[in-house]
C-alpha cells in the first residue's frame, strides 16, 4: 500500500537498460505496463487516439516477448526494449530499412584484388 | 591481420546519424564508406550528403530490372557509388541537409563538391579479405539483415539462426578479438558496425556482430570498397 514514485532517466547515461527479466502470469502485465510508461517517457512517444494507444501497447507486448526470445536466442547480446518497441516487424522493416531486396552485387562491379593476410 | 582495428579511433568516421522514418539506409552506409575513403585521401573528415543520394540518385543497375536508387523507398550502395561517380561527388552535409523526405527536387550544385569517388569495387566473401580491405581501404559498405536489430541493445549478437536476406545497409569500421558478453558464456571476436538510427540505439549507434561465423545475416556477400579522388592542395 506503500506509494512508490518511479523515475524516469531516459538518458542515454542511464545505465539502466529496459531488458525483459523472467516474470509469472499477471505480473508481466504490471510489468508490460511499467516498461511502456519507461518507452513513451525515454523516447517521446505520443499516440493521436486512446484505440491507438492501445494498439501500440499490444504491440509493445508482443515485442517484449520477442525480446526475451532473443535474448534466449542470442545469449552473447543484451536484447530488450528499443525506440522500435511499438512497431511490428513488418512496420519496423518497411520504415527503418531501405536496402534494396533480392539483388545481388552488380555483375560488372570491379572485385577487390585479393590482400595478403598473413605475415 | 591485426587483432583489433577501429576506423574512429583513427578519426576517419563521422558522427552516428539518423535516417528517421525513411528507407534510406543504403545512402547512410554509401555516405559513410565515402567520408572514410575522403579521409584516408586527404586525412580531412567531412561529413557527406545523404540526401542529395535521395533527391538526385536515380541509379539502376542495368543488369537487374527494378534496381533503380529510390529515395526513402530503398536503394542500393553500389548503385550510389556509381551515381557520384557520374555526378562527380557529394557536397557536404551542411550544404545539403537531410530531410528525411523524398521527393523533393534534385538541389545537387557542383561547384560544392566535396568529395568524389575515383572507383569503387566488391570484396569476396572471405572474412579476411574484409578484414584487409578495411584496413587498407577504410569503411566498408556492407549489407545486412536486420532482424535481431529490432530489439538489440548491446554486447556481441550471435544470433544461433539468422536469415541471409539482406534488408538494411550499413558500414563496417572495425572488428575486435573479444567481445563483452553480458552473460559472459564466451568472449567472441566481433565486428564493429555503424548503423543510422541515431544514438540511443545499440551501442551509441554501434552494432557488434560476431565474426568467424561465415556470412553471418548475410553480411559477407554485399561488401564494397570505394576509392576518392585524391584531391592534390591548390
Amino acid at each position: 500500500g506503500e506509494e512508490v514514485t518511479v523515475v524516469v532517466d531516459g538518458g542515454l547515461d542511464n545505465p539502466i537498460r529496459q531488458v525483459v527479466p523472467e516474470l509469472k502470469n499477471d505480473e508481466q502485465i504490471l510489468n508490460a505496463e511499467l516498461h511502456f510508461t519507461l518507452f513513451k517517457s525515454k523516447y517521446e512517444k505520443t499516440y493521436a487516439t486512446q484505440e491507438e494507444h492501445d494498439y501500440r501497447f499490444r504491440v509493445f507486448e508482443a515485442n517484449l516477448r520477442r525480446a526475451k526470445r532473443n535474448q534466449l536466442l542470442d545469449p552473447s547480446a543484451v536484447h530488450g526494449v528499443t525506440q522500435f518497441s511499438d512497431l511490428t516487424p513488418k512496420e519496423f522493416r518497411r520504415s527503418y530499412l531501405g536496402l534494396k531486396r533480392g539483388f545481388r552485387l552488380p555483375t560488372d562491379t570491379k572485385e577487390a584484388p585479393i590482400l595478403p593476410t598473413s605475415e | 591481420l591485426p587483432t583489433d582495428f577501429d576506423w574512429r579511433e583513427q578519426g576517419a568516421v563521422t558522427p552516428v546519424k539518423n535516417q528517421g522514418m525513411c528507407g534510406s539506409c543504403w545512402s547512410f552506409s554509401a555516405t559513410g564508406a565515402l567520408e572514410g575513403a575522403h579521409f584516408l585521401a586527404t586525412k580531412e573528415l567531412v561529413s557527406l550528403s545523404e540526401q542529395q543520394l535521395v533527391d538526385c540518385d536515380h541509379e539502376c543497375d542495368p543488369a537487374q530490372a527494378n534496381s533503380c536508387d529510390s529515395g526513402c523507398s530503398g536503394g542500393l550502395m553500389n548503385n550510389a557509388f556509381e551515381y557520384a561517380l557520374k555526378a562527380g561527388g557529394l557536397m557536404k552535409e551542411e550544404d545539403y541537409p537531410y530531410t528525411g523526405r523524398d521527393h523533393s527536387v534534385c538541389n545537387f550544385d557542383k561547384s560544392k563538391i566535396a568529395a568524389s569517388v575515383s572507383n569503387f569495387s566488391v570484396v569476396s566473401a572471405d572474412e579476411d579479405q574484409i578484414a584487409a580491405n578495411l584496413i587498407k581501404h577504410g569503411p566498408l559498405a556492407i549489407a545486412i539483415n536486420a532482424m535481431w536489430m529490432q530489439t538489440y541493445i548491446g554486447g556481441v549478437s550471435c544470433p544461433y539462426v539468422c536469415s541471409k536476406s539482406q534488408d538494411h545497409g550499413v558500414l563496417l569500421v572495425g572488428f575486435g578479438e573479444s567481445g563483452y558478453a553480458p552473460i559472459r558464456l564466451k568472449e567472441k571476436p566481433y565486428w564493429i558496425i555503424k548503423n543510422s538510427w541515431g544514438k540511443m540505439w545499440g551501442e551509441h549507434g554501434y552494432y557488434k556482430i560476431c565474426r568467424g561465423r561465415h556470412n553471418i545475416c548475410g553480411m559477407d556477400t554485399m561488401v564494397s570498397t570505394v576509392a576518392a579522388v585524391q584531391i592534390t592542395p591548390q
